[in-house]
């Protein structure tokens, strides 16, 4: 996955995401595609979320699928979670769930009781940051005004690790993919230096949803296992999201 | 991916905004209805792409084992029941997906837990 949180020098916050998902999970070999990948881009939907006629939320699901790894409040703000990898993952909470250890929450369930309750960023940030979530992850937090943008590192033994915009000392967008922000990206998956290459170039100024298309239309960050594209803009409340093919030759992730 | 030509030379700039790629389909969930209820107009449209999406993830599962049909039946055995234990709404949504699709409650689990297996 890439997460981007950019924000333009009029303080208009962007977020924008690829969900990378499948990998290992089934080769079509006749096609160079990934089966699951494939098989989860007819289930993409966008939901509206709803109580008494009027929207509270807004999130990208795959059908079937409960949780949120995409979603607005609008007005108040964004988030996007991308995989962290790790021995200590959510298998084991899942086992500790089964024998009765039940303090932790499911990472999806979080993520949509967190975005439906949201009021503010920093509350929202806090809430984040303090969680007990069953499985590692990177959640990625914009808000509403200007320097609220974070990447939130959880883990299920240490502290949340936190990065966060600085638009006055020229840090104006926050991208992260699959690996922490303090270490350096594998050789064979670094889509890191490819994404922040492509935002620099892009520059503050130009900032918007049509270039913020094309950092996640760059390969590698766009890559066979990339199912959807989403884009949101937390003022307007606007959420669009768009369903991605990557012409070969293309990195398999 | 530095090598070529997995990755572009130059970062794009020529996709247009909005893209030709395939736009998304939103749905209205109707959070005032019985978490059962909410899903059941999607599932209706989509059962289908559902029921290939994890019978892919059980021919995986199935892949490591002799006998693919006993690892269906103990999935759905094993994680049927753990979505009693699971929280509210998630819990009745979950139970009225399976309802709706006829995808068995067990599989509907593993799909709705599958970032915490998946993250090993």
């Amino acid at each position: 996955c890439t997460s981007i949180v950019a924000e333009t020098p009029n303080g208009t916050l962007y977020h924008s995401r690829n969900l990378d998902f499948g990998l290992f999970l089934g080769w079509d070999v006749k096609n160079k595609k990934w089966e699951l990948t494939e098989r989860l881009r007819p289930l993409v939907v966008n939901v509206d979320y709803q109580k008494g006629g009027k929207t509270v939320a807004k999130a990208v699901h795959f059908v079937g699928y409960v949780g949120v790894l995409t979603g607005i409040k609008p007005g108040v703000i964004t988030m996007t979670m991308n995989e962290r990898y790790n021995i200590d993952g959510g298998f084991v909470g899942i086992f500790e769930w089964i024998l009765g250890q039940r303090s932790e929450q499911w990472m999806g369930f979080f993520m949509r009781d967190t975005l439906v309750e949201a009021t503010d960023y920093a509350s929202t940030k806090t809430k984040v940051i303090n969680a007990k979530i069953m499985s590692p992850g990177y959640i990625i937090l914009g808000g509403n005004k200007s320097g609220e943008g974070a990447i939130i590192v959880t883990d299920r033994e240490k502290p949340a690790y936190v990065e966060e915009l600085d638009p006055k000392k020229g840090k104006w967008f926050v991208l992260q993919t699959n690996y922490d922000p303090v270490d350096k990206p594998p050789f064979f998956d670094d889509r890191r230096t490819s994404g922040v290459r492509c935002m620099t170039n892009t520059t503050q100024k130009a900032v918007g949803f049509g270039p913020l298309y094309n950092v996640l239309s760059t390969k590698p960050n766009l890559n066979l296992l990339t199912a959807y594209t989403a884009m949101m803009q937390v003022d307007t409340g606007y959420l669009d999201t768009f369903i991605r093919e990557c012409p070969q030759p293309c990195y398999p992730w | 991916q530095d090598a070529y030509p997995y990755t572009d030379r130059n970062c794009r700039t020529d996709v247009p905004y909005p893209p030709n790629d395939p736009k998304v389909s939103t749905f209205v969930l109707n959070l005032d209805l019985n978490p059962k209820d909410r899903w059941a107009p999607l599932m209706k449209n989509k059962t289908n792409e559902l029921k290939a999406m994890i019978g892919d993830i059980i021919n995986l599962v199935g892949a490591f084992f002799k006998n693919k049909t006993k690892i269906v039946n103990d999935l759905d055995t094993l994680l049927g029941p753990l979505v009693y234990t699971l929280p509210q709404p998630y819990q009745d949504e979950m139970i009225g997906i399976s309802d709706a699709s006829g995808v068995p409650l067990g599989q509907i689990v593993l799909y709705n837990i599958f970032y915490e297996v998946f993250t090993v």
